[in-house]
């Protein structure tokens, strides 16, 4: 009689988790913009054996934005998950992963991530602000102000805007823009970027220096602004992941 | 009608009695929720 088919794996299984775990960081290594994904919940595992010790896997993951951008070298254990209040992101991704001889490898991913509802940003936190869209004028201003600022004061290299990660604007009481924003240094330093800015441009790969700022612009009851950016310092790229390439910024990734 | 009453009769053997208190195993999937559900 021949031996029955192993039993479906579960998605809380060990070995799932295992593969989940390797799923994830894939994805944020290879992933150029916005923040980390930690793993919210294995939605569905299907094994298809291709042989002894061979093993095809596609994983239905659900992931959850953390507060870490991608391009810093926090580990993602340390990244604190954005809760419902911050208007929470969820990722939804699908894996194809092959396992051979207990070797699990990724063969290609498809994320699509989404803002939570401001219905449940609401239910969690009334007064809270929702996610701003990253072309509103009040953010692009406060984006502009606080890198001069901080690029007019600082001793260091002249910094560029990577891009936006998110903002948060609060329109009573007073109206305050709250905004985080990637950036990269330059081969200029300040003081050099105020005679010719257009020749500052990103340091090289192999020079890169990227960090990441947060900005508040109180409008009204009357005028501030604040910022504060941390460069991370040159990171060395592991082997098979790409440091960071000028894609255009999607909700999308494969 | 024979065909309808047998199975009317296997359909009887079939339902096993559940042990008393017996819990059915959690479906395979979806896995347990880390943080919360959005």
């Amino acid at each position: 009689v021949p031996a029955a088919p192993p039993a479906p794996l579960g998605c809380d299984d060990p070995e799932s988790e295992a593969a989940a775990a390797v799923a994830v960081n894939y994805i944020n290594g290879h992933s150029h913009h916005g923040y980390k994904f930690a793993l919210n919940r294995i939605d569905n595992i299907r094994v298809v054996p291709q042989g002894p010790n061979n093993d095809i896997m596609f994983l239905e993951l659900d992931l959850l934005e953390t507060e870490c951008p991608i391009l810093s070298p926090t580990p993602l254990e340390n990244c604190t998950v954005r809760s419902l209040a911050e208007h929470a992101v969820e990722g939804d991704c699908d894996v194809k992963m092959q396992k051979v001889d207990g070797i699990l490898s990724v063969l290609a991913s498809k994320c699509h991530s989404h803002a939570d509802s401001s219905e449940d940003v609401r239910d969690a936190c009334p007064d809270c602000p929702l996610l701003a869209k990253m072309n509103d004028t009040d953010v692009l201003e406060t984006v502009s102000a606080a890198l001069n600022d901080y690029n007019s004061k600082t001793t260091g290299s002249y910094l560029r805007l990577l891009e936006i990660g998110r903002a948060k604007i609060q329109y009573h009481p007073g109206h305050i823009i709250a905004t985080e924003f990637a950036v990269g240094a330059t081969n200029c330093s300040a003081e050099e970027a105020k005679a010719n800015v257009g020749a500052c441009q990103l340091l090289p790969e192999d020079q890169s220096n990227f960090g990441f700022c947060r900005a508040v612009m109180v409008k009204r009851p009357s005028q501030d602004l604040q910022v504060d950016c941390q460069l991370y310092g040159h990171q060395v790229p592991a082997p098979d992941i790409p440091l960071l390439s000028r894609v255009v910024p999607s909700q999308d990734t494969s | 009608s024979v065909a309808k009453r047998a199975v009317a009769e296997a359909a009887q053997h079939d339902k096993v009695p559940r042990p008393v208190g017996f819990v059915p195993p959690p479906p395979p999937c979806p896995g347990k929720i880390r943080y919360f559900d959005i």
